[in-house]
């Protein structure tokens, strides 16, 4: 899976994942 | 909202019943951050309306290592303005429930 889960130590969960193409701006 | 370079969007769809929302983050500009952020993802984390604020998520963040220490007020202010505008969705759609 592409997926990354970082658990902070307050308890809050961030999951990554690719940002899909589309979605970022072009420079 | 100004534009800060990091995008904020809800990760599902509001129904303005819970007062835990996912929220989805990304860098769309890394030039206007100071520091380097950790790589191209999207973090997908859940906020709480009533009982957090979003310089909370974004101090978190930076402990993660996801941004430099130098750019946790425009995290912060990314955040804050994409759940001040949920809230103000909120209060005009539903406002019985808030």
């Amino acid at each position: 899976s592409s997926l990354t889960q970082v658990v902070h130590s307050a308890g809050r969960r961030f999951i990554v994942s690719p940002v899909p193409e589309s979605r970022l701006r072009e420079s | 909202a100004e534009d800060t370079g990091v995008r904020v969007e809800l990760a599902e769809e509001d129904h303005g019943r819970k007062s835990t929302i996912a929220l989805r983050l990304w860098v769309e500009d890394p030039k206007k951050l100071k520091g380097k952020p950790k790589d191209n993802g999207a973090i997908e984390f859940t906020f709480d309306l009533e009982r957090e604020t979003p310089d909370d998520v974004a101090q978190e963040m930076i402990e993660s290592g996801f941004f430099h220490e130098s750019d946790v007020k425009i995290v912060a202010k990314s955040i804050r303005d994409r759940v001040a505008l949920i809230q103000w969705r909120r209060k005009r759609i539903w406002p019985a429930l808030q």
